[in-house]
């Protein structure tokens, strides 16, 4: 793997670190001002009885603004507008709803199992509309166990880059170039990971969430189409069209 | 394919 010295590595840190914040749509203190506050039962039945195709555009909105902010990151971090255009369109593709993901973390109220969706906490029932117990289940469980790891904002930001430059993406064109990318950036993981006195599983831990990440946005997309099979024209004229170009 | 991807990549970083 290349060679960094530790001075560099801290300045990768860093500039990741300040990419993730000008980037990361809700800081946190913005979520205090809120004060966590949940749906009131009778807002949770109004989105309990929306028609399914409704809280699916809603959803495939709120992603879509996510994955916007993702894709600003993205042209944040070292190294990543200097592919060529077809790897930033392969990762982002890929990688994009794994950062979400990830992101949801800081908008998660693990005490009440509840994410900060459309102006207040909700939990999994305030997506029952949707059809889709079982992948929402998933999702915030994915949410609770990345909560109790307690990442810091550097690490968080750290770990959605080395998401981001994943090097084992198919489809890549210059997977070399990638794979170095995501070296230096597992380094900087480490680094981080060691400066915040993380024990040392930390790192193991957060590669174990790799593939619970590759599941949960296998079955989005394969929820997806299931969807689309059964309301094609909803899909095609009222999902955001970046939706349907990351995930269609 | 990929407009709007291209597109939001083209721009300077908002």
């Amino acid at each position: 793997s290349p060679s960094v010295s530790t001075a560099e590595l801290d300045h990768l840190v860093q500039t990741i670190s300040k990419s993730h914040l000008e980037t990361c749509q809700y800081l946190t203190e913005e979520l205090q001002q809120t004060s966590w506050q949940s749906f009131l039962q009778a807002e949770v039945e109004s989105y309990q009885s929306k028609p399914r195709e409704l809280m699916w555009q809603l959803c495939a909105v709120k992603i879509t603004e996510a994955v916007q902010y993702v894709v600003e990151f993205a042209k944040r971090i070292d190294g990543f507008m200097e592919l060529c255009q077809n790897d930033q369109i392969v990762l982002l593709k890929a990688g994009s709803l794994e950062v979400i993901l990830v992101r949801m973390c800081r908008l998660f109220d693990s005490q009440n199992n509840s994410v900060y969706f459309d102006g207040k906490f909700a939990g999994p029932d305030v997506f029952r509309a949707l059809g889709c117990d079982d992948l929402i289940t998933s999702v915030f469980d994915f949410a609770n166990s990345m909560c109790s790891l307690r990442l810091s904002e550097d690490e968080l930001a750290v770990f959605s880059a080395f998401l981001l430059l994943s090097a084992d993406r198919s489809w890549l064109q210059e997977k070399l170039k990638v794979e170095k990318l995501q070296q230096k950036t597992q380094l900087a993981l480490q680094h981080v990971l060691q400066k915040n006195r993380r024990e040392d599983g930390a790192l193991n831990k957060l590669r174990s969430k790799v593939s619970a990440l590759r599941s949960l946005c296998t079955r989005h997309t394969e929820t997806l189409s299931a969807f689309r099979a059964v309301h094609p024209d909803v899909v095609r004229t009222h999902f955001p069209p970046l939706y349907k170009e990351l995930f269609g | 394919k990929h407009k709007i991807l291209h597109q939001l990549l083209q721009n300077s970083t908002s």
